[in-house]
């Protein structure tokens, strides 16, 4: 029985994992080794399709309207919708000008994406009976942490899909960009790389999911033993999972919670980058929302 | 907390809509 109550949990988690992520992983997979049937993704790889990027999209902007008033939300990725919105002006470097347009389309939807994990997390059972304000720290610590899990199934060693899977942006061209936007997706690369070799499937990295908004040692909690309680029983749903799902992976539920070290790392390097941004880049202003993740936050 | 996270918590009590962030 108690097998049983661990498998409807995992269930009950993964629907609502398919409600807030549409774009899956085996989806994401599929498109990214040309077996998806649908047209294969813009490849953005210079400043020059950059800029026909943003005319691919306005293309395509009818139906992702769409895709948003029926509150299928879109998955995890750097996307460009806000790229369309802006114009190059006549003066200044229009490539400088192009790399902040980006980094602002992505901020758009990073934002969507926080609040995608938010109702993410409240579908975890005993989440919204936790301290209001012991809900906002679990989010606040993890939600960097799952954007950037989320960001794996996207990418591959050549670069990344975004824009809800509809374009590919190379690794080099991100590399390319003017510091510090080009140092800052590398080590996304590097970690979502050896992450993939995992093979996690979209039931696994539901549980993971839920296992790092759980987490009972972030800063600042106020009732640490009902966090504690809830993680540990998504744990002992996650091994089973893994024992399900890949009998023949020793260790597997272990290397896997060591990856949450690593990604503890990258969240302080990423956080470390953004406040480089605010300081060289006059013109960028910081979501509200991000800036209240963000402030204080290591 | 809440007092610095407003939107964090606006999000957490309501299902706030993308366009209203």
């Amino acid at each position: 029985p108690e097998a049983a109550d661990l498998r409807a949990l995992s269930r009950h988690l993964y629907e609502a994992y398919l409600k807030n992520f549409p774009l899956t992983k085996a989806k994401a997979r599929a498109i990214l080794s040309g077996k998806a049937g649908d047209k294969a993704p813009f490849v953005i790889h210079d400043m020059k399709s950059l800029m026909e990027g943003e005319q691919f999209i306005n293309c395509r902007q009818i139906p992702c309207q769409e895709h948003h008033q029926q509150q299928l939300a879109p998955a995890l990725a750097p996307g460009l919708a806000g790229l369309t919105e802006a114009h190059c002006g006549s003066d200044g470097n229009i490539s400088d000008e192009l790399e902040l347009r980006f980094f602002n389309s992505c901020q758009s939807r990073s934002v969507e994406a926080v609040r995608e994990v938010t109702e993410f997390a409240k579908s975890i059972p005993g989440f919204i009976d936790l301290d209001l304000n012991d809900q906002v720290t679990l989010l606040k610590y993890g939600v960097i942490e799952i954007l950037i899990i989320m960001m794996a199934p996207l990418m591959n060693k050549d670069g990344t899909l975004i824009s809800y899977g509809q374009i590919f942006m190379t690794r080099e061209f991100l590399k390319s960009l003017r510091k510090p936007f080009g140092q800052m997706m590398e080590p996304k690369f590097e970690f979502s790389v050896k992450f993939n070799t995992l093979e996690l499937d979209d039931n696994d990295m539901t549980l993971f999911l839920a296992v790092i908004i759980l987490s009972g040692d972030r800063p600042g909690l106020l009732n640490v033993k009902p966090i504690e309680r809830l993680q540990e029983t998504v744990l002992h749903s996650l091994e089973l999972q893994l024992k399900i799902s890949h009998p023949d992976s020793l260790q597997l539920f272990a290397k896997l919670l060591q990856k949450m070290t690593d990604l503890r790392q990258i969240v302080t390097d990423h956080v470390h980058f953004i406040q480089l941004l605010r300081k060289r880049e006059v013109d960028m202003c910081l979501h509200p929302l991000l800036q209240e993740i963000m402030k204080d936050l290591y | 907390l809440k007092e610095k996270h407003k939107i964090l918590h606006q999000l957490l009590q309501n299902n706030t809509s993308p366009g209203d962030l």
